[in-house]
C-alpha cells in the first residue's frame, strides 16, 4: 500500500491511498496476475453510512466486509490503513486469540468503531494511540484532519505506539514529515528493504509535484496525488484501488487499478 | 537520490487522472444504521452475492492450497470465537451472511483477512 495526505495549499490537506493486497496468496502465471487480488477488485464498493437521512462516514470497501480500511468523515476525519510487517504480527495475536485471550481488537472492528464513536480529529488519534489498546495484529494508521492541515502517520504495535510522523515536523521538503506524509509498508524510521522500495520513488514524485506546483510549495491537487500513485512501483500489480479522499465534501473517489506490463509484483 | 532505472521502474506519471491506468469506477451503496445490525446488510449482500461468493471462494481456494486443515479448522472455530466479537458486528456479519446464503463462518474468516493474510 501507499498512503499520502498532503497539504493543499488552501489551509487543508489532501489524502490519497492505493490499496495493495494480496502479496504470496496464489500467482497466475498464465495471467500474469495475483489471484487474490484479481478476485477482490469486482467486489470493490463505496459505501456511505447513513443514520437519521445523513452520512454519517463513507468508506471505500469490499462487499461482505463490516470493518474499515479507507474511510472519511466529512469535515472532520479520515483514515487509510497500511499493512506492517512485524516479528510479533498477526500470528501471535490469532494463535492469542484461539488460546483464549480476547482482549484484543481486530483491525477492522476497531477502525470501524473510529467512525461509529468519533466526531473529530482528536478523538479518533486518541483512540487508535491508546497504548493500552491491544491490537491482533500491527499496521500503520494513517489519519488526516479535515479541522486543520494536519496529516500523521501512526505505528502501531500490537500492544503500544512505536513511532508518530506528523506533517511539518520534517525541514526538507523532500521528505515524508515536511508538507507531507508518505506511508508505504516499512517503519519511517528503517530503510525500507531494496527489494521493495516504495518509498523513494513515492518522494521522488512528491518532490516533483512540489516543484512543479505553481506557488512552488506546499500546494498540490488530487490529480496530482492520482499521478503519484499511478507511477510504478508504487502502482503495482498488487494494487487492487485508488482512493482520493475530500475531507471537507466528504467523497472518496476510487478507482479500481491495473498495472500495464511490465510492473512490478509488489 | 532515487533515479527509476530498469523495467518497473520509470519517471512520474502526469495527466494520468481520471482514466489513465484505471479498469472501473466502483458503485455507490449505502447501509442504514437506523437498522437494527442483523437486517443492515441483508439487501446489499443479496444483490452482490455472486461476487461476494467468488471473492470467499477465492480466499478458500488459496487457503487450501497453503494447508487443507486450514478452512475446515476455521470454519468449525470461528462462528464460536465470533461470539466473543462486538455483538453489531457480529450481528452484522450475520445478516451478511442471511443476504448472501454463504456461511457465517466463511463470512468471520472475510473480515479477519487483515489478521489472517498478515500472518
Amino acid at each position: 500500500c501507499t498512503s499520502i495526505v498532503a497539504k493543499d495549499g488552501k489551509g487543508g490537506v489532501i489524502h490519497a491511498r492505493n490499496m495493495d493486497f494480496g502479496l504470496f496468496l496464489g500467482f497466475d502465471f498464465k495471467n500474469m496476475t495475483w489471484s487474490l487480488t484479481e478476485a477482490l477488485r469486482p467486489s470493490l464498493i463505496n459505501i456511505d453510512f447513513v443514520r437519521d437521512g445523513q452520512t454519517q462516514f463513507t468508506s471505500a470497501s469490499f462487499i461482505g466486509y463490516v470493518g474499515i480500511f479507507t474511510a472519511v468523515r466529512q469535515k472532520k476525519f479520515s483514515l487509510t490503513i497500511n499493512e506492517r510487517f512485524d516479528v510479533d504480527g498477526g500470528w501471535v495475536g490469532i494463535i492469542e486469540w484461539l488460546l483464549g485471550k480476547h482482549s484484543a481488537h481486530w483491525l477492522g472492528f476497531l477502525t470501524r468503531d473510529v467512525f461509529e464513536k468519533c466526531d473529530n480529529f482528536k478523538c479518533a488519534q486518541d483512540y487508535l494511540m491508546q497504548a493500552e489498546m491491544t491490537l491482533v495484529s500491527p499496521v500503520y494508521f494513517v489519519l488526516a484532519s479535515g479541522e486543520d492541515p494536519i496529516g500523521q502517520i501512526i505505528v502501531r504495535d500490537r500492544e503500544d505506539v512505536s513511532e508518530v510522523v506528523t506533517i511539518g515536523q520534517e525541514e526538507d521538503k523532500s521528505k515524508s514529515g515536511s508538507w507531507f506524509v508518505l506511508q508505504t509498508n516499512y517503519d519511517p524510521s528503517n530503510e525500507p528493504p531494496f527489494f521493495d522500495d516504495r518509498r523513494h520513488p513515492g518522494l521522488k514524485c512528491m518532490s516533483e509535484l512540489s516543484s512543479n506546483a505553481a506557488s512552488g510549495d506546499n500546494f498540490i491537487s488530487k490529480e496530482g496525488l492520482f499521478d503519484v500513485l499511478s507511477t510504478k512501483p508504487n502502482l503495482n500489480m498488487l494494487t487492487v484501488y485508488t482512493s482520493l479522499i475530500d475531507i471537507k465534501a466528504g467523497i472518496i473517489e476510487t478507482f479500481v487499478r491495473e498495472c500495464p506490463f511490465p510492473c512490478t509484483p509488489w | 537520490k532515487y533515479q527509476p532505472k530498469g523495467p518497473f521502474h520509470e519517471e512520474c506519471q502526469a495527466g494520468s487522472y481520471p482514466t489513465k491506468r484505471v479498469l472501473s469506477k466502483p458503485n455507490t451503496a449505502k447501509i442504514n444504521l437506523d437498522l437494527p445490525p442483523i437486517e443492515r446488510w441483508i439487501e446489499l449482500s443479496r444483490s452482490y452475492s455472486n461476487q461476494l461468493k467468488a471473492t470467499i471462494n477465492n480466499v478458500i481456494e488459496l487457503a487450501d492450497k497453503i494447508d487443507s486443515r486450514i478452512v475446515p479448522f476455521v470454519q468449525e472455530k470461528l462462528p464460536k470465537l465470533a461470539e466473543t466479537l462486538p455483538q453489531d458486528y457480529v450481528d452484522e456479519m450475520k445478516s451478511i451472511s442471511s443476504g448472501s446464503g454463504l456461511d457465517f463462518g466463511d463470512i468471520v474468516l472475510f473480515n479477519v483477512f487483515y489478521e489472517a493474510f498478515s500472518a
